[in-house]
């Protein structure tokens, strides 16, 4: 038996925006730590790590480890009839073939419930170490959406070059190149809009923007994104979830043959 | 062309 209640189902809802794109079908893993999931995209270059932990949870029963295998799109077209405001209950028996949403409006008057199938998945787990990582890059998530997304018009990959005198964002495509460089700036009214670069070592990556333009979907989980590098090492850029866990999408780099 | 890297290149499969 399962039983999740999230006050704040909006933040599920963000959740599977910030993901369908990226991943198909998925296995929620449910067990005494939390909601967690990990699932790559089809070409095996980005993957997903979400973890909602159980204290997040206004009410988290897992009697025991379950592993649902879930379609994102069709768990996001249930997703997107719940109000932003309403409570979330995710439920589901041991061994069922089914998992329920319900949906309960703030002022209880209007209670839905969503069954959906789940199917079966083959997973494909990895184990990803704990790294010490040589550049980390936080900054306002809306300002590294932008420069993702700038990027893109010009062309399709980004190096993403990181010094102790700031970090770089640079493209070249068919109609010129572009340039980007952050300075570490602390001196803000409010600590989300700083940006913080911390270097033990430069590091320079090169990846595919049309995957950092599909993480940037997250942005409305967090004010604030965390860029994780070491040289020839897959990039990891984290959202945190207030007071739940987090989101970090891992991307392979490119590497000249 | 840089050539794209896989997952596989770098985490173990558990």
């Amino acid at each position: 038996m399962l039983e999740l209640r999230l006050l704040q189902g909006s933040l599920l809802k963000k959740v599977l925006e910030a993901i369908k794109d990226l991943v198909t079908d998925a296995n929620f893993d449910c067990s005494a730590t939390g909601f967690s999931l990990q699932a790559m995209d089809s070409s095996h270059v980005a993957l997903v790590a979400l973890l909602l932990r159980a204290e997040g949870f206004e009410h988290y029963r897992c009697d025991r480890n379950l592993s649902m295998g879930m379609n994102l799109n069709n768990m996001s077209k249930m997703l997107k009839c719940a109000g932003n405001d309403d409570i979330i209950t995710i439920k589901a028996d041991d061994g069922g073939d089914t998992v329920t949403f319900m949906f309960e409006s703030p002022n209880q008057d209007k209670i839905s419930d969503f069954e959906m199938k789940l199917m079966d998945i083959d997973s494909e787990h990895l184990g990803i170490p704990e790294t010490e990582y040589e550049a980390i890059i936080r900054m306002p998530s809306q300002e590294f959406a932008r420069i993702c997304r700038d990027l893109s018009t010009i062309g399709d990959t980004v190096v993403i070059s990181a010094s102790k005198e700031g970090v770089k964002f640079s493209t070249k495509g068919d109609i010129g190149s572009a340039n980007v460089v952050c300075r570490q700036n602390t001196s803000v009214d409010k600590p989300e809009d700083a940006t913080v670069i911390e270097i033990q070592q430069p590091v320079s990556l090169t990846f595919a923007l049309r995957y950092m333009n599909s993480f940037t979907k997250a942005t409305p989980l967090s004010n604030t994104v965390t860029v994780s590098m070491s040289n020839e090492l897959p990039v990891v850029v984290e959202y945190k979830i207030a007071e739940m866990g987090y989101i970090r999408f891992y991307l392979a780099p490119k590497i000249e043959e | 062309h840089p050539n794209q890297l896989t997952m596989s290149k770098f985490f173990d499969y558990t």
